[in-house]
């Protein structure tokens, strides 16, 4: 189990070096553990360096910084081991425009293992659902769901067609 | 093995019978503030096997069921059924489409169901645990959540950790 | 001071009734001492139910509404005591466009009395802003300051001019 | 009484002396993600004479001096002044216009002005204390904390009440 885990997290790690570095255009981050010496109790260090700026506590990040660090090191362990289906609530609420896009990039490289369910306010992101669902309250305090599909796959189909021309 | 359909009597604030069909590919979730949207991210929890109220923001378990509104009275009874389709036979049951379901009445009485035969509360939690699919799975990320691996202690992001490696 | 407390929690209480509904557009909300016999000391209870809703534990609120909620007590607060400056950094982050909307309402309502600051994402809060400052990082990791006045002041004579004829 | 100016040199990513004139109404500040527009927030605060790093989001006093970046050095002092108009003479001083300035060298050294006389850190702090305005004022709303108002236990929202009532 020990080993287990330090091959893991070592694959982990590997994974947040990189994502990290795809997510932001640039920069450093890392991983490690605070106590090589304790493999099974020891805390994780988390460093993150976003590019042109110089290695500092994470807690001087910025809002959106620190979403995307953390999506960057929840992806890591999705690349590790992905799960069938993946629900996502509202992960683009502090991004800006620019960075929603690097993560909806990221997002569709996982989307052959991975089906995800993703909550949102964003147009940008909802641009990317194949389907969509919309919840109202018709009468207040009861949720009831619209499906927007038809018309989401009639866009897709005419899209189509047109690029082929 | 894919996620095919979600549905919802009872749970929160969907008073009436809501069906989601699930498709392949990236589904979005949207809607007004209010409307119930993480409600359907509680919903996957706790079918899934959540047992503590505190994680589907109620301070009892009995929170989750519909408490009626303004003009609606409440229900008896919160259920949730997932459909999860299983072409690969990577679930230990012999069915292509296996459907959980649970229930909670007022009276406090639990039931939990696969394929319309009565199970324990264990047999669901433990039908997921080689997909890596869980209540409390890295997989779903509940709103506001995502900060948490980058503020929390060492320690704390360890249990994050362990459950992937 | 005992009686002083007791005074302005009072006339907060109120402002917390009427701002909550304005904001929630109906619904009702109320702020109260725990131990009325410990004004000194006593913790402060918050109830919030917004419009169709029950009574429940503010837990259960959503993302967006617990914000707007949040944002009425402070503004109950502004009322009684007025700031000649405030800073307020994304506090429409969580809302929708029609809640961002009501915000931007209630915040008119007091800058006869306050110099606001606003930090902000959003469009939608931009357009009621009378000056705009951008900030960038032409050279990465280094802050800079660009004033976006002029164009702001112009499109407003414009529309004056145009709006007269 | 008005906000009129806010210099920033050194303080955090203003490794270049950035200047804000403020107008009278609403001033909205934006750009992307890790640009500096919370770093503005916190010098405000910082000022006004903020003693706490970690509500500076650092993790000690000297993370608030300008770190360098990839291209360009470290700064050794952070210098914040804040211009108050103060034409109804509300503030226990003579002039109309008030500079408040702060300074901290990487020695560790602190200087405190106001209108260029060195003065205590708490006369900084008592100076505003009338007008409700100081560094924990509520009045300034750091990103991501209005929702401790609702989520926080009772006798944590005491303080807050405290500080206006
Ligand atoms: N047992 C219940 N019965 C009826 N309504 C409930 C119950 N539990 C929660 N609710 C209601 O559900 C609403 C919250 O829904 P939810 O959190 O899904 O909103 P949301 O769509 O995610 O909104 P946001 O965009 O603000 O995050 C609350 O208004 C709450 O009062
Ligand atoms: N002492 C310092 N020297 C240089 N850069 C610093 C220093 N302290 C903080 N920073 C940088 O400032 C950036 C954070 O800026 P800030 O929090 O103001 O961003 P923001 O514009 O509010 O972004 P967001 O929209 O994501 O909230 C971080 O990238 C951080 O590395
Ligand atoms: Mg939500
Ligand atoms: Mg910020």
């Amino acid at each position: 189990a020990k080993d287990q885990f330090a091959e893991n997290f070592e694959k982990i790690r590997q994974n947040f070096r990189e994502i990290f570095t795809l997510l932001f255009g640039g920069g450093k981050a890392d991983i490690s553990l605070i106590d090589e010496n304790d493999i099974l109790e020891s805390g994780i260090e988390i460093m993150a360096k976003p590019p042109g700026k110089k290695n500092q506590t994470i807690s001087l990040l910025s809002g959106g910084e620190k979403a995307l660090s953390s999506i960057a090191l929840l992806f890591s362990i999705f690349k590790l081991k992905p799960s069938f289906f993946s629900v996502l609530d509202e992960l683009d609420a502090p991004l800006d425009e620019s960075n929603i896009l690097r993560f909806l990039d990221l997002l569709k490289s996982f989307t052959d293992k991975t089906q995800f369910l993703i909550i949102t306010h964003s147009k940008t992101t909802l641009k990317i659902a194949d389907f969509i669902f919309g919840i109202t309250m018709q009468t207040p305090g009861l949720s009831t769901t619209v499906s927007v599909n038809l018309q989401k796959k009639e866009r897709k189909e005419k899209k189509k067609s047109a690029d082929k021309k | 093995m894919r996620l095919k359909r979600i549905e919802i009597l009872g749970f929160k604030s969907f008073g009436e019978k809501t069906v989601f069909e699930i498709n392949d590919g990236t589904t979005a979730i949207v809607g007004p503030n209010g409307c119930g949207k993480s409600n359907v991210v509680d919903a996957i929890r706790w079918v899934l096997g959540e047992q503590s109220p505190s994680k589907l923001r109620g301070s009892n378990m009995q929170d989750i069921i519909f408490n009626g509104t303004t003009s609606l009275k409440p229900l008896g009874m919160a259920e949730v059924s997932i459909t999860i389709e299983d072409t690969e036979n990577k679930l230990p049951l012999d069915y292509i489409d296996i459907r959980i379901t649970r229930r909670l009445f007022r009276t406090g009485e639990s039931q939990y169901l696969i394929n319309k035969k009565q199970c324990r509360l264990k047999d669901i939690q433990e039908l997921f645990m080689d997909t890596g699919m869980s209540n409390d799975s890295y997989a779903i990320m509940a709103q506001g959540k995502i900060d948490q691996l980058l503020t929390s202690k060492p320690e704390d992001r360890r249990v994050f950790f362990e459950e992937a490696a």
